[in-house]
């Protein structure tokens, strides 16, 4: 790309490319770049390893842009990484986090729709899979996890927005996530999923009504999340089980993480409540990131301190 | 291809009242097409009393306004012309 990567502007997918490339050789002692597989377009799917610890026994795992018009989501995990990086001998709360843990960033699931919102339609959600028999392009990806597929909300007509998919776990942005996870599984103790837009902080369960087992902690950690982003600038993040706090839907990955054995999984709806909707502006990017990043800190020592 | 233009596309935002109105809004999508839901994700998630946000392609957009004042249904229009927006969200030096 001829521009230049920004944290408080919005970057298109070369731009996140070499980003990914140089924030990790420029950084060896504290990130690693990890490929977990390719994208339906067969673009490679990168993740980041945050941590001092090569072998530290927790983990916490975030992926960024599972729904490719939510720009803000891939913004975020580029900040997170950036000032991770930056406070890490400044802050002794980051020292002590990546001192002792690894955060495992993916910036860019949905890498095949985010380049296509990008150049051909701004609103597009889905992948660009096509490998159904219809014309219609793309699956929900987060509606193609192994987690009662294919019930509740989702869709088996590909031309819906929320397609879930031949079967489950159909798509490659999917299996590279639900593979690297799976081979992780001993060390990862959060899963955090980020997208936008309604200002939330979400819990399983999203396919049932019932509470989860550990109901009071997430709800607890949720408050605490939200009570942490409003800190800085006010602004009031609901909280709940993703069920009776937005709607009941199935296939997604905060269930699918949680049903793993991932305890403490969140999905985060980043700004704002429709004023922009997906079409929040680069003047806003920073102050989200800024907020998100105090509950993501928040939840990150509650992990390294109680699990 | 050229990339999808969205000029004069609405995005409207409505908040059913009754069970009448969420099933207006959910046989909505099945009469006006395309309906892209912002939120929820989809008709089926529409509830009573949930802020319900969806686009409406320019062509639709009248017949969209017509519908819901003769079903009596409250709504603001988010974004009048969606493509000055979608303008708008990028630093402009940049663009």
């Amino acid at each position: 790309s001829t521009c230049k990567h920004s944290y408080t502007k919005y970057n298109n997918w070369p731009q996140i490319y070499s980003w990914i490339t140089r924030i990790a050789r420029k950084n060896p002692e504290l990130v690693s770049r990890i490929k977990i597989g390719n994208t339906f377009e067969n673009r490679p799917i990168y993740l980041l390893k945050i941590g001092k610890q090569r072998d530290a026994k927790k983990a916490i795992f975030v992926d960024c842009g599972i729904h490719a018009r939510e720009w803000i989501s891939p913004a975020f995990c580029q900040w997170f990484v950036k000032e991770a990086i930056r406070t890490y001998g400044k802050d002794s709360s980051m020292k002590n986090i990546l001192d002792n843990m690894n955060f495992y960033i993916v910036p860019l699931v949905n890498i095949d729709g985010y380049v296509w919102s990008w150049t051909q339609d701004r609103f597009w959600r889905k992948n660009r899979s096509n490998a159904s028999s219809n014309a219609c392009v793309g699956v929900d990806l987060n509606r193609n996890f192994d987690v009662l597929w294919g019930t509740v909300d989702a869709s088996k007509n590909p031309c819906e927005e929320v397609y879930c998919g031949s079967s489950p776990e159909s798509e490659p942005e999917t299996k590279a996530v639900t593979t690297f996870i799976h081979s992780h599984l001993s060390s990862i103790k959060a899963y955090l999923t980020i997208h936008s837009y309604s200002q939330m902080v979400l819990f399983p369960y999203g396919y049932t009504y019932d509470k989860v087992p550990n109901y009071n902690t997430l709800n607890g950690l949720a408050k605490g999340a939200a009570k942490a982003i409003a800190s800085l600038y006010g602004k009031k993040y609901k909280y709940g089980a993703s069920a009776s706090t937005i709607y009941p839907s199935s296939g997604c990955s905060d269930d699918w993480a949680y049903e793993q054995g991932i305890k403490y999984s969140f999905t985060f709806e980043l700004r704002d409540k429709g004023k922009y909707g997906f079409l929040l502006p680069e003047s806003e990017i920073k102050e989200t990131c800024q907020e998100i990043m105090l509950a993501v800190k928040f939840l990150a020592n509650y992990i390294l301190n109680q699990t | 291809s050229s990339a999808r233009r969205f000029d004069s596309a609405k995005v409207f935002r409505v908040k059913p009242q009754n069970e009448k109105q969420v099933n207006f809004m959910r046989n909505l999508a099945t009469v006006i097409q395309p309906i892209d839901f912002w939120y929820p994700d989809s008709a089926l998630q529409i509830v009573n009393q949930m802020e319900v946000d969806f686009l409406v392609s320019a062509d639709q957009t009248e017949n969209v306004e017509a519908l819901l004042k003769d079903n009596n249904i409250h709504y603001e229009i988010l974004f009048q012309n969606l493509q000055e927006d979608i303008d708008k969200q990028l630093d402009n030096k940049r663009n």
